[in-house]
């Protein structure tokens, strides 16, 4: 809630202070501003309080969550999980991986990092903890090759879901995404209708605003289907995925807060936005 | 870009007259947005541009036929003086070994970072190990063990808790002769007061340097976590890790205007020679877009 109780010029930049303080960004912040002002004059609010409702429901329309659809899944899916180094790829698989199995999925992951130091150990590590296999290959075995096996054995085993873990990268090396873009061809190919393929674009909710950049190159490279948004139990509020949202329409999916197995929760557009202004 | 922006605001504003203080105003407004756009703290953006304005209002600018190019030149070097000045390497204590402690939030890169240093320091002749305190991460020890095997340096684990493995590392760095010792530790949260705690714990064993490592693409809460950090921990340095991405990287102006502390190091990639000294000039030119 505000500090002040009228509306004037002070709250104004109140409001403006806890969108910008959350990572809203510039331009989706005088957007929101705008169009509360204009709410205000011809709604004609009085009350600091309900202007405080009225940002909460202006930030909640914004963004759209999707979590319903992944967790009723009902036919075999494919997730593909893409993202720049370090924002909680690998962990998130297994939260996924853990809340499908539980509502009796039959999961398998795939290590499509094989880039990264003990990436493949790390990923393995969770498949123990979860009950569930993971194929992989070596270190530095080409990721297409390990997904078209990973592929070959969801057939044979007749898996609902295959979550693919794929290395950090960073969108400016056109190489790596290159390399990506490669990976969706080489799984649509092999999936050849077994399966949707959808990709699961995670990003660090403490990211400012190159989050924006990073949704609008991962997207182009592999298209994007939703967002994991991690590490909102710390105190970074994530406001970069109302820019998202608002420009290209992906919604979140789920939120990771934690570095729990079970530290997922479905995306709700409501509580992320009463979270957000504070 | 910020000097094209204020061309046009003063070309706007003043045409071919004398620079107001309105119009310096306007130019701030515009410094405020690009500050912001690059993810510099909205408190440490209000405290800079008034900092700016306060110098602009002198002659320099005000008399100047170029005042946005002045005003560009102010900035900058309120830019680099904030930042550090001058680049500089890391001390090494005359009675090794030099003890190493490399902090941050998850996935910010130290794990790697720690490989760098000690691949770097390795390359320099200098015995190094690297002790692996990160107990609570998957696979967190055998990526050290890879990194340690990839890059040539020793890694020193033990299976007790973070604080008694680091205890231990030392003393085994000390009897093995090594000269600098690096403690890689568990990534957490600012406000997880007992992993917090158990930050101070290990600092009451008299490390030389404690390095914050901070993710380039981080956002506004910079400001809290390295003050966190700082207050709790005591931080000697930063290393700003992810610099080959394009972000702009306010959190640079961010956590060296709150902390006050050194950005030590600039990590750019992901193999062992990308850790350079951090260059104040190169990162305001960065942040300015
Ligand atoms: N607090 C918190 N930590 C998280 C969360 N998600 C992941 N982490 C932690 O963030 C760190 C990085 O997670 P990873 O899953 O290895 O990230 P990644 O994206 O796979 O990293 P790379 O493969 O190296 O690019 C680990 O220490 C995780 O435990 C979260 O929601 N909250
Ligand atoms: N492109 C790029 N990637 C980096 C850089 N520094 C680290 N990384 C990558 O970022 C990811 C996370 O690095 P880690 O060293 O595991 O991070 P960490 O802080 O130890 O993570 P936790 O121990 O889980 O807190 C890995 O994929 C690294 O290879 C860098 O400067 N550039
Ligand atoms: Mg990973
Ligand atoms: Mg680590």
């Amino acid at each position: 809630t505000f500090r002040r109780s009228e509306i004037d010029e002070d709250l104004w930049e109140e409001v403006e202070e806890a969108l910008i303080g959350a990572d809203v960004g510039v331009e989706s912040t005088m957007d929101i501003t705008a169009h509360l002002r204009k709410a205000v004059k011809t709604e004609g609010i009085k009350d600091a309080s309900d202007l405080w409702d009225l940002l909460g429901q202006e930030v909640s329309r914004r963004i759209s969550g999707s979590a319903t659809e992944i967790l009723n899944q009902e036919g075999k899916v494919f997730y593909l999980v893409v993202g720049v180094n370090g924002t909680g790829k690998t962990t998130s698989v297994a939260k996924i991986a853990r809340k499908l199995s539980l509502s009796g999925n039959k999961v398998l992951l795939a290590a499509g990092d094989t880039y990264r130091a003990a990436a493949i150990e790390q990923l393995k590590i969770w498949g123990e903890r979860l009950g569930v296999d993971v194929i992989a290959h070596q270190r530095d075995a080409n990721p297409s090759a390990v997904l078209f096996d990973a592929i070959a054995a969801a057939k044979a085993r007749e898996v609902d879901t295959l979550i693919a873990d794929t290395s950090g990268r960073l969108h400016t090396y056109e190489n790596l995404m290159g390399e990506l873009e490669k990976m969706r061809r080489v799984a649509e190919r092999e999936l050849d209708g077994y399966a949707d393929l959808k990709v699961l674009l995670v990003i660090d909710a403490t990211t400012g605003q190159n989050g924006l950049i990073q949704a609008k190159q991962f997207a182009a490279a592999v298209e994007v289907d939703a967002i994991i948004l991690t590490k909102l139990d710390g105190t970074a509020k994530g406001g970069i995925v109302i820019s998202i949202c608002d420009q290209m329409d992906i919604p979140i999916a789920f939120t990771g807060v934690g570095e729990g197995m079970d530290d997922l929760e479905p995306f709700d557009p409501a509580l992320f936005a009463e979270a957000l202004i504070g | 870009i910020l000097s094209d922006r204020l061309q046009q605001t003063f070309k706007r504003l003043k045409g071919h007259g004398k620079v107001t203080e309105a119009h310096l105003d306007e130019a701030m407004k515009e410094l405020r947005l690009a500050l912001l756009e690059a993810d510099v703290n909205f408190k440490v953006v209000k405290q800079f541009t008034s900092k700016v304005k306060e110098r602009a209002l002198g002659a320099e600018v005000m008399k100047s036929l170029t005042p946005a190019q002045q005003i560009i030149k102010v900035v900058r070097e309120e830019l680099e003086a904030l930042m550090g000045g001058q680049a500089a390497p890391l001390s090494l204590s005359p009675s090794p070994p030099t003890v190493m402690m490399v902090v941050g939030l998850q996935g910010a890169g130290k794990t790697t970072t720690c490989a760098k240093l000690a691949a770097h320091y390795k390359k320099q002749g200098k015995r190094t190990s690297v002790i692996a305190a990160d107990m609570q991460r998957p696979a967190a020890v055998e990526q050290l063990k890879q990194l340690g095997s990839d890059w040539d340096f020793e890694v020193y684990s033990g299976s007790e808790d973070p604080v008694t493995i680091a205890k231990n590392g030392l003393e085994h760095a000390k009897s093995h002769g090594h000269a600098v010792v690096i403690i890689d530790t568990a990534g957490r949260l600012h406000i997880d007061d007992e992993l917090m705690s158990e930050l101070e714990n290990m600092r009451a064993l008299k490390p030389h340097h404690v390095l914050l490592v901070v993710d380039a693409m981080t956002g506004q809460e910079s400001v809290n976590l390295a003050v966190a950090f700082d207050e709790r921990v005591g931080l000697d340095g930063v290393i700003l890790t992810k610099m080959d991405g394009d972000a702009r990287g306010g959190a640079a102006l961010s956590i060296a205007q709150v902390t006050g502390k050194p950005i030590r190091y600039v990590s750019a990639g992901e193999k062992p020679d990308s850790l350079d000294i951090f260059h104040p000039d190169r990162m305001a030119q960065r942040i300015l877009g």
